[in-house]
């Protein structure tokens, strides 16, 4: 049994609390409740750092603080709205207020982080497959350039260790966590693009059954992320979508490179009829760069 | 004296928060 949190605010509170901070969650936000790995002083969790400083009580003296789990009520902010609202706390100059946890502050820059990665255009389009076969297509944010990786990592440096505290399948991984957060901000903030440019008119007329990359865009358009009418069993279009992004990975990076020398003679098919045909057609002679 | 926090959990922002009032009455 997972205690409740003995001084979490309820869920009426928090629609009072969170509109006076000016983080103005929606009227009919629905409530809900996850559970925190929390540190413990004895049998209750120890206040935030922020609640410990109002309430003048020193945490780290001589408390002899040890991790369990707790329920705590909450308000959720869907996906299509959080990027959105915390851009607007932050610009309204929300973080300078003493009522909200420091993990707002890198909420706001993770928000900002993935908004200028939509800018610059760094998202690709991808497919997945699950257990059950079902297949489902994502935006997602373009992380593999040495750069931006720096910039991923010093947010991920700069993550307060609350946000890895809730008890799921990410289980307080850090880059989890992020990852998550960026891949679900960039995939409906471009979905609402998609849907507002009604970019779903494109495909209308051509056959999902037919030609596997217009089931994809079927999945990437509009709100519904599967992607329908494949054939069965076909995994050709998974198969090219990763072996597309395997290519824009900069692989070379920090490897040595040969030279490659590539002669490629005619088609078989060119000559079937008489042997020695080959040399009427071109040889294709190619050099390249390999890793 | 309350203090609101955010957590990312099920590709949600979920809000809760902390009662000094609450805290105090332990």
């Amino acid at each position: 049994v997972i205690a409740n949190h003995p001084f979490a605010c309820t869920q009426a509170d928090l629609r009072e609390l969170s509109a006076r901070v000016g983080f103005g969650v929606a009227e009919n936000a629905t409530s809900s409740s996850m559970q925190l790995l929390l540190p413990f002083d004895h049998n209750n969790p120890a206040p935030s750092d922020r609640l410990a400083v109002a309430l003048d009580v020193d945490m780290d003296q001589g408390a002899d603080l040890h991790l369990d789990t707790v329920q705590v009520p909450t308000l959720i902010v869907g996906v299509t709205e959080v990027q959105e609202k915390l851009l607007a706390f932050e610009i309204a100059g929300g973080l300078n207020h003493e009522h909200t946890g420091h993990e707002f502050q890198f909420w706001c820059a993770a928000a900002r982080f993935g908004l200028e990665l939509m800018e610059d255009q760094r998202v690709v389009p991808t497919v997945q497959q699950d257990r059950s076969g079902v297949v489902k297509a994502h935006w997602r944010p373009w992380l593999h350039d040495a750069a931006i990786a720096e910039r991923a990592a010093t947010l991920l440096a700069g993550m307060p260790p609350i946000c890895r505290a809730v008890t799921d399948a990410h289980d307080g991984d850090g880059w989890l966590v992020l990852e998550s957060f960026l891949n679900a901000c960039v995939d409906s903030f471009l979905r609402q693009v998609m849907l507002a440019e009604n970019y779903v008119e494109a495909i209308e007329d051509r056959d999902p059954t037919v030609d596997p990359h217009v089931a994809w865009l079927g999945g990437l358009l509009g709100n519904n992320i599967e992607v329908k009418n494949l054939a069965v069993g076909d995994v050709s279009l998974v198969r090219g979508v990763r072996q597309w992004l395997a290519i824009l990975e900069d692989i070379g990076e920090g490897r040595p490179m040969h030279l490659l020398l590539q002669l490629d003679e005619p088609s078989s098919a060119l000559f079937t009829k008489q042997e020695g045909e080959e040399d009427k057609h071109a040889w294709r002679l190619s050099f390249q760069l390999i890793t | 004296m309350f203090v609101l926090h955010a957590n990312w959990h099920g590709d949600q922002l979920h809000i809760w928060g902390e009662s000094s009032e609450l805290f105090r009455k332990l």
